[in-house]
Parts: C-alpha cells; structure tokens; sequence
C-alpha cells in the first residue's frame, strides 16, 4: 500500500 | 476601514464554489496588495491559495491589513444572491465583528446589504517556497475536470505520469483499469484549446482522485488549468482569475512505503 502524504511533509509553519 | 469594489462580482461568486467544498472555515487576508486566502482541508492532505490582486479591484481601499474568519458556507449562500452580473462591494469597518457584502445591479436599480459575523479562527499559513517543477501540462479545464470524473468511477487514485509522450492518467479498481492518455497539442484554433507540457525530465505521482475531484469545482472561474509536478513536491493545480489573480491547490502525493 501506499501512504497519504500531508502538507506538513512538504511545507513548514511559518 | 475595508471597502472592495469588484464589478465583476460573478468571479468572487465563483471563488467560492471553488473552495468551500475543501475547506469549512478560513481567514480571507486583505492587504495594499490584494485579498487572499491560504487554507487547508481538515486532513492536511490539500491546501488551497486564493489571490485577488488590488489592481483587479474597482475601488480598493484597506487602510490596514485585515483578517477576517469566515464559514466558506455562509458566504457561499449570502453570495448566491448576488446576480451573476452584479457588482460585488466588501466592506468592513476597522474593530467591528461583521463584514458587509453589497450587490449592486448592473443598472443600479437593485441594491443589497448583507452582513454578517466574524469569526476567530487560529488557522496556520504555511510557507510555499517557489519551486522548478520537472513537468508543468497546461490543458483545458474542461479536460482534466471529465478526466478526473471519469477516472473515480473506476478507482480512488490516479498516477499522473509525464513523458516525452505526453501526459498519462491511470487507475486501477475492482472492475478494471483505466489509462487516458494526452498528447501535447498546439495546432487548435483557440489557444485555450491547446495541451502544452513543458517537461524539464520524465516525472510519476501517485494522488487520491477525490481531492483532484474537489479542485475541479473551479473549473468555471478558467478556460485552462496548469498542472505542475514534482517527484519530491506536492501538484499544484492552478486557475488562474482573468486579470486578478488565482486559485492554486496543493495535494500531497501518496508515498510508496
């Protein structure tokens, strides 16, 4: 299976 | 002081359909540069940026920056009564806890007031660096929204696969699969007809097709959506708003384990 990536993988709080 | 003139007020109108399906509540940002709006979904896996540039504006005037909460639903319902022709005014008064939105008929003979509350919604804004894409496909809105259709009809993601072929949407459920492929295609007597794929090298993502479903909701607001992909980044899906700014959504890739 594969895992659902979020935002927080990509892009930081700023 | 806030009062935002837009006498095309069916994009606003639009804007909304957009976005209040992927996200519930969100602070719409008012600057000297524009109005705009950055916000995820409950899950985390899509986010969606909203600029309407000041320029785009009739009358523009926001004496301070502003950030103003708002139900996504709410302001759906109170703007489906503005006409599709109507002007659209946004105001708001410094300190006050409502925000007014105005329609004003094309001949001025009907004029509306709706107002509403605010609300106080601590929401994160994350930085989005500018990124080099390895492949960007610009294609008919209209295109991409049946192709996302019809492909959820026989599986839940899509690997989205650019090559020197051109631009490949595959799935796999339990009735079958399904691949469509686009050529890039610039011999179409309208430009917004044409499929351009810019690849810089050959790139494979995996994405959950729903999410894909719910940014085609912008379809109206451009003839044309630009798909950009990057094997360590999350798509961008963008519309762009006729002269004024855009409508950019983001979707994490599924991850091999």
């Amino acid at each position: 299976g594969s895992l659902q990536g979020t935002m927080y993988n990509f892009y930081e709080n700023c | 002081m806030l009062e935002l003139r837009l006498v095309q007020g069916s994009l606003l109108k639009k804007v909304l359909e957009a976005i209040k399906e992927l996200v519930t509540d969100a602070n719409f940002d008012c600057s000297a540069t524009g109005f705009s709006l950055q916000a995820m979904d409950s899950s985390h896996v899509a986010l969606v940026a909203l600029l309407l540039r000041s320029e785009g504006f009739e009358h523009y005037r926001c004496d301070r920056n502003l950030s103003m909460g708002m139900n996504l639903g709410n302001v759906s319902k109170m703007l489906r009564c503005a006409g599709s022709d109507d002007i659209i005014t946004i105001k708001a008064d410094d300190g006050s806890d409502t925000v007014t939105f105005m329609f004003e008929s094309p001949n001025q003979d009907k004029i509306a007031d709706f107002e509403m509350k605010l609300m106080d919604i601590d929401s994160e804004h994350l930085g989005i660096p500018d990124a080099e894409y390895q492949a960007i496909v610009r294609m008919p809105s209209g295109e991409f929204a049946r192709i996302c259709k019809d492909l959820s009809s026989i599986g839940d993601t899509v690997i989205i696969s650019v090559t020197k072929e051109g631009v490949k949407f595959s799935t796999a459920g339990d009735i079958g699969t399904a691949n469509i492929v686009c050529r890039q295609n610039k011999t179409v007597d309208k430009p917004e007809e044409a499929t351009v794929i810019e690849m810089q090298e050959p790139v494979s993502l995996t994405f959950a097709l729903r999410y894909l479903n719910s940014f085609t909701k912008a379809t109206p607001l451009s003839e044309t959506v630009s798909i950009s992909l990057s094997s360590d980044l999350p798509v961008v899906v963008e519309y762009k708003i006729a002269d004024m700014g855009y409508v950019r959504y983001y979707l994490a890739p599924k991850i091999e384990e």
